[in-house]
């Protein structure tokens, strides 16, 4: 679903730092219905990559679906991708707009 | 249940 949208961008962020480095906010059941990034910390691994920005919703990781997650289901699917060792990256679909589709 | 607060829950990584 994310791919019709032609607003969302593919983000790539290697794991450069021992932290991602960022801060999301929302979830399902809340006013932000998709994880929106609200901080960018400086020497972390996406302000690193250089291609994400505060106030984009996070549509996908790894292909996978926030739609319909919680806070905390969200948060930890991202904690999981940037953990796990199997690969040296995190794909995000990012949009700009603050979609609740 | 309401809608909870999004500006309650911020998770850092």
């Amino acid at each position: 679903p994310g791919l019709l949208d032609p607003t969302s961008q593919l983000v790539r962020v290697g794991k450069s730092a021992t932290t991602l480095g960022i801060a999301i906010e929302g979830g399902a059941n809340t006013r932000q219905p998709l994880p929106r990034i609200v901080t960018i910390q400086r020497g972390g691994s996406a302000h690193n990559c250089g291609q994400l920005r505060v106030g984009q919703v996070i549509l996908e990781v790894n292909g996978v679906s926030l739609r319909g997650r919680e806070h905390r289901d969200a948060a930890r699917l991202i904690a999981e991708a940037f953990k796990n060792k199997e690969r040296d990256h995190v794909d995000f679909l990012v949009t700009e707009f603050n979609v609740a589709l | 249940s309401p809608p909870k607060d999004y500006e309650d829950e911020v998770t850092f990584f």
